[in-house]
């Protein structure tokens, strides 16, 4: 049951759907389940509308996790957001005003046959697991996969590697499952935060070029205290900035798909280790890194409701 | 063993380029042995002065280790037997397999 569930170890794809189900059953007035499409294996990509449900409008935060298969902190991370959102909301005025003003669209597995088969085959896969018929290497890197700046610098054409661009954009079921959602919902997702693993950072558009996105201001503001807010837990520095900058100039992510198609907030976070556990960040440190990763993901969720 | 003990005596390093030279020598490496790149995500961005973690599986690492030593690129042992550390990421988990 919810309440034994156990949000301090990685969980197992079944596991997790189970999990949402539940979370599904035991919360109808602040969650809502569905699913966006199907995987390239069959698996419903389902995604949690977490809020105080009502009738009018509200703006909403998209999160997704696990778009690289072997990234485990990602979905626990995810679950981790909706418990804490769920269990603080009588508690926390932040939370409880984030939830009454707000929507989050929690989508804690968007890879889901990878993360599956990172449990059962391979656990370094990262890919989705798409087939390609000329080539016997399957999968392609999806966040390589969204229509910005597609298969440029940093993102291979070849199938047989780790940053497989695709055949063409969004040629991933995952990837246009979540496209579509994302133009359809356009007017009201106001913020976009993919969560990924293994730089302790936060990035913001572009990637693809070195030019200031127009709300820059807000933006860097919205960064730069939500790295406070992250760092105001243990201590830990995330390095914060555009993407082109603070890393390196590569073809568009999907964060910078986001920012394209009119999301004003996108981010995308690397989140622990720098290298020491790499992908294989012990579960006795879920705890500590989603604790953190709250706090700027709520500092950031804040700075929707303000005005800049 | 989890993953049927696939990754026992697999290795992840990290070396960081001091130049263009060892840059290349990295690049070709990667292709050569088919290595895992950790980091940075694409082989196409190495870039002098930043760390580059590799999973070398345990066929390749001595070999991958001389080259770099034939080389005089130093580098470092991040982690030396990647089934333990798989195996104790989820302690718990293989404790509830056995429950």
């Amino acid at each position: 049951s919810e309440s034994e569930y156990d949000y301090e170890v990685y969980h197992s794809l079944e596991e997790i759907q189970s999990w949402m189900h539940e979370i599904n059953r035991t919360h109808p007035h602040f969650v809502n389940m569905f699913s966006i499409g199907q995987s390239f294996e069959g698996r419903p990509l389902y995604v949690l509308q977490l809020g105080k449900k009502s009738r009018r409008d509200k703006k909403a935060v998209w999160i997704d996790c696990g778009v690289h298969a072997r990234e485990w902190i990602g979905p626990a991370f995810c679950q981790w957001f909706v418990k804490e959102a769920l269990h603080s909301y009588h508690s926390d005025p932040v939370t409880r005003r984030l939830m009454n003003q707000l929507y989050f669209y929690i989508m804690p597995v968007f890879n889901v046959d990878g993360y599956h088969f990172s449990w059962t085959k391979d656990r370094f896969w990262r890919k989705t697991r798409s087939k390609n018929s000329k080539f016997h290497c399957r999968g392609v890197d999806a966040n390589r996969n969204w229509k910005v700046k597609w298969c440029e610098e940093g993102a291979s054409s070849h199938p047989c590697d780790e940053t497989y661009c695709g055949p063409y954009p969004e040629s991933e079921p995952e990837v246009k499952a979540v496209a579509n959602f994302l133009r359809k919902q356009r007017k009201r997702v106001k913020a976009y935060i993919s969560i990924h693993a293994y730089a302790q950072m936060l990035l913001y558009p572009y990637s693809y070029k070195y030019a200031t996105i127009p709300n820059f201001d807000c933006v860097e503001s919205a960064a730069h205290n939500a790295v406070l807010a992250l760092y105001s837990a243990y201590g830990v520095r995330y390095r914060y900035g555009p993407a082109s900058t603070t890393l390196y100039v590569s073809s568009g992510s999907s964060m910078d798909w986001a920012y394209k198609n009119g999301i004003p907030y996108a981010f995308a976070f690397e989140l622990r280790d720098t290298g020491y556990f790499g992908f294989l960040l012990p579960e006795t440190l879920i705890n500590p890194t989603c604790t953190e990763t709250t706090r700027a993901v709520k500092t950031i969720s804040a700075s929707l409701l303000k005005k800049c | 063993y989890l993953y049927n003990n696939r990754y026992a005596g697999d290795q992840v390093i990290r070396v960081i380029p001091h130049n263009d030279g060892e840059v290349e020598i990295l690049k070709s490496l990667y292709k050569q042995l088919e290595v895992d790149l950790w980091q940075p995500n694409s082989v196409s961005i190495i870039t002098e002065g930043a760390a580059v973690d590799l999973h070398i599986d345990r066929n390749s690492s001595g070999i991958f280790r001389s080259h770099l030593q034939q080389a005089k690129i130093p580098y470092k042992v991040l982690i030396s037997n990647l089934q333990k550390e798989i195996e104790k990421q989820s302690g718990s988990r293989s404790s509830r397999k056995r429950r």
